[in-house]
């Protein structure tokens, strides 16, 4: 049995527009490394985390997806994550980065390259809060 | 025209606190 594959958010399609923290507009495939680092340092809540790839294997559940293993932040937590393989991370002074490059171009025209094992990508996390 | 937050493009990895 064929199941339909869950789509992508939106944001990720090439020229959609993107609102950083100080208000400016960009499009998805024009961000850079520091619009995402300026961001978090005005956010009040988020911080941004290095999650470094640490492993990449197909899920046993679809073809479709990919289990992405990271080791995040400066306990170099081990956080697994399922994904679409055309979904994209941003990597630290990359860019857009997937499992399937050829897809994520194909399927939302945003320039991508290979997601690697040693790749550092940018993440989220709480800031303490007090 | 649809405007997304910055932070909705990046995935949230929380680690779990082991301390």
């Amino acid at each position: 049995s064929t199941v339909a594959p869950p789509a992508l958010p939106p944001y990720f399609i090439k020229g959609s527009i993107i609102q950083l923290a100080d208000g400016e507009l960009k499009r998805v495939e024009d961000l850079k490394t520091e619009d995402f680092i300026q961001s978090a340092e005005i956010s009040s809540e988020l911080k941004i985390d290095s999650s470094t790839v640490e492993r990449i294997e197909g899920s046993h559940t679809s073809p479709n997806f990919a289990v992405v293993q990271f080791s995040v932040g400066e306990h170099r937590a081990q956080v697994s994550v399922e994904v679409l393989v055309e979904y994209p991370f941003f990597v630290f002074g990359q860019g857009w980065s997937s499992c399937c490059p050829d897809r994520t171009t194909q399927l939302l025209e945003l320039p991508c390259t290979k997601l690697s094992v040693g790749d550092v990508c940018i993440s989220l996390t709480l800031k303490n809060l007090k | 025209v649809p405007v997304f937050p910055w932070h909705s493009l990046v995935p949230f990895l929380a680690p779990t606190q082991s301390d």
